[in-house]
C-alpha cells in the first residue's frame, strides 16, 4: 500500500522516515590532525583515577589516524572512533565542520558526541541554499553576550522562535570525554504544537547544510590546575605549553527528507541527487510545485487534515497546458482556477468547452471528442458573415438566401448576377 | 422544389473584385 493514499485511494499526507541525515556523509573539516604526525595529550578519569596521557596522531597510520570520516561512521559506544583537529595554541582558534545534505531536510536535532572536552563556545549554523548563505541555528557559550552578542537562555516567544538562541548549558568542562551537545530545533518553540500551520517553523527547521563552529576551547590551565592541584597562579612556562584540540566521535543530524507532505520517501535521480518521490500530482525536488497541467488550484503543503493534492485543469482533452489564475480561483469559491492554454480541435474558452469563431458544436459528439467542433463553412456570397450559430451551425444568410450554410436561394427567389444580393425575388 | 446551390460562375464580379472568392 502507498502511504500517500488511504484504502479508498484518496490522497493523504505522507512523510519520509526519520533518519540520521548525516550518516556516512562526507564532512568538510577545517582541520585534521596527523599530517605531519603530531603528539597530543589528554586527561582521562577512570574509576576515580586521573591520568594525563599523550599519544601520536598520524594520518598515514590507520591505527593512529583520526579522519573526518569518523564523524559520520557507525557509532559504537564501546569503541569510539574520533575525528580530531590539529593542535593549536590559541583557545580562540576556530575549527569548522560542514555537513552537506545536498537536499532540503527538515531537521529535528543536531547532536555531537565529544572525545575531547566540549568547547567553551560553539555555534551551529544552517544553510537553506546549498552553502551560499548561512544563518545561526544555536549557540552554546558560558559567555553568550560576549561571544555571540546574545542573552543567555532567552525566553522563546512567537516573535523570536525562528531565531538562534544562546545557552550556557552543555558548555561545562566535564565530562572530559564522551560529553554530548544536542540541539533540538523545535524544543521550546511555541508554534511547535501546531507545526502544520506554522510556515515560520517549517522554514526554521529546513536546511540543506549544517555547520558547526568551535569558537573557543576551555583553558588548558583549568584542567592542569584541577589535576595538578596547583593554586591557580599561572606561570609563563605553562602558558607556552598550552595546546588545544577538538575531538568528536559522532555528528548526527536527525530529520526527514523535506517533501512537504507529498512523498513517503526520497530516491536518487539519474544524476545521483536525492529527490522526493512525489505523489499527489506534485513535482520538484521537494514536491514544492504542481506537476504540469495540474494548476487548477494553487500548490499547498499537505497537512494532517488535508492532502492538498494538485488537481488537473479541466480542458476536455483539448489542451496540454494551463495556467493558474488567482482571480478566477477566488471567484469560484476556491475550487477552480485553471485556465487552459492553446485549446486545440477548434475549441475555445477557459476549459476549451465551446467552439471557436467560425465553428459550431456538433451535438452528436461529446465535447471531449476531437471533432466536437465543425466548421461553419458559411457560403462566401450567400452568407452575411462567417460566424454561425454555436449550437445549430446556421450561418447568417443574406436576404432571399437559405440553407445551413446560406448556399441556396429561398423559395420564390432566384439567383441574380450581383454578389451583394445573390438572390432576388422572382417577378 | 429546392433551388440548386448558388452558382459562383453566374455572378458579375466587375465591381466586387475584392469580394471575389477563389473559385
Amino acid at each position: 500500500s502507498d502511504p500517500c493514499y488511504d484504502e479508498g485511494g484518496q490522497p493523504k499526507r505522507c512523510i519520509p522516515d526519520f533518519v540520521n541525515a548525516g550518516f556516512a556523509r562526507e564532512v568538510q573539516v577545517s582541520s585534521t590532525c596527523g599530517r605531519p604526525p603530531n603528539r597530543y595529550c589528554f586527561y582521562n578519569e577512570k574509576m576515580g583515577v586521573k591520568t594525563k596521557m599523550c599519544q601520536i596522531c598520524d594520518a598515514s597510520d590507520p591505527k593512529n589516524a583520526h579522519p573526518a570520516t569518523y564523524l559520520t561512521d557507525l557509532n559504537n559506544a564501546h569503541n569510539l572512533s574520533c575525528w580530531q583537529s590539529e593542535e593549536f595554541s590559541n583557545p580562540m582558534h576556530n575549527v569548522t565542520l560542514t555537513l552537506s545534505l545536498n537536499k532540503k531536510f527538515e531537521i529535528t536535532y543536531v547532536s555531537l558526541q565529544f572525545c575531547s572536552p566540549r568547547p567553551e563556545s560553539m555555534g551551529i549554523f544552517k544553510s537553506m541554499d546549498y552553502g551560499k548563505n548561512w544563518v545561526p541555528f544555536q549557540y552554546y557559550s558560558s559567555q553568550c553576550r560576549k561571544m555571540y552578542n546574545k542573552p543567555n537562555k532567552a525566553i522563546i516567544s512567537k516573535q523570536n522562535e525562528q531565531e538562534a538562541l544562546c545557552t550556557d548549558g552543555y558548555t561545562d568542562l566535564y565530562p572530559l570525554t564522551g560529553g554530548l551537545i544536542a540541539f533540538s530545533t523545535l524544543d521550546g518553540r511555541p508554534s511547535a504544537q501546531d507545526f502544520d500551520s506554522s510556515p515560520v517553523l517549517q522554514d526554521w527547521v529546513t536546511a540543506t547544510d549544517i555547520r558547526v563552529v568551535f569558537s573557543r576551547a576551555h583553558l588548558q590551565r583549568e584542567l592542569d590546575r584541577h589535576y595538578s592541584g596547583r593554586d591557580g597562579k599561572e606561570d609563563e612556562a605553562s602558558m607556552v605549553r598550552e595546546s588545544y584540540h577538538y575531538a568528536v566521535a559522532d555528528l548526527q543530524v536527525g530529520g526527514r527528507c523535506k517533501c512537504n507532505g507529498h512523498a513517503s520517501r526520497c530516491v536518487k535521480d539519474k544524476e545521483g541527487n536525492l529527490i522526493c518521490d512525489c505523489k499527489h500530482n506534485t513535482a520538484g525536488p521537494e514536491c514544492d510545485r504542481c506537476k504540469p497541467f495540474h494548476y487548477d488550484r494553487p500548490w499547498q503543503r499537505a497537512t494532517l487534515r488535508e492532502a492538498n493534492e494538485c488537481l488537473a485543469c479541466s480542458c476536455n482533452l483539448h489542451a496540454r497546458r494551463c495556467r493558474f489564475n488567482m482571480e478566477l480561483y477566488k471567484l469560484s469559491g476556491r475550487k477552480s482556477g485553471g485556465v487552459c492554454l492553446n485549446c486545440r480541435h477548434n475549441t475555445a474558452g477557459r476549459h476549451c468547452h465551446y467552439c471557436k469563431e467560425g465553428f459550431y458544436r456538433d451535438l452528436t459528439k461529446v465535447i471531449t471528442h476531437r471533432k466536437a467542433c465543425r466548421a461553419c463553412d458559411c457560403h462566401p456570397v450567400g452568407a452575411a458573415g462567417k460566424t454561425c450559430n454555436q449550437t445549430t451551425g446556421q450561418c447568417p444568410c443574406k436576404d432571399g438566401v437559405t440553407g445551413i450554410t446560406c448556399n441556396r436561394c429561398a423559395k420564390g427567389y432566384q439567383q441574380s448576377r450581383s454578389p451583394v444580393a445573390p438572390c432576388i425575388k422572382i417577378p | 422544389e429546392v433551388n440548386p446551390t448558388l452558382d459562383m460562375t453566374l455572378f458579375d464580379w466587375t465591381d466586387y473584385e475584392d469580394m471575389k472568392p477563389d473559385i
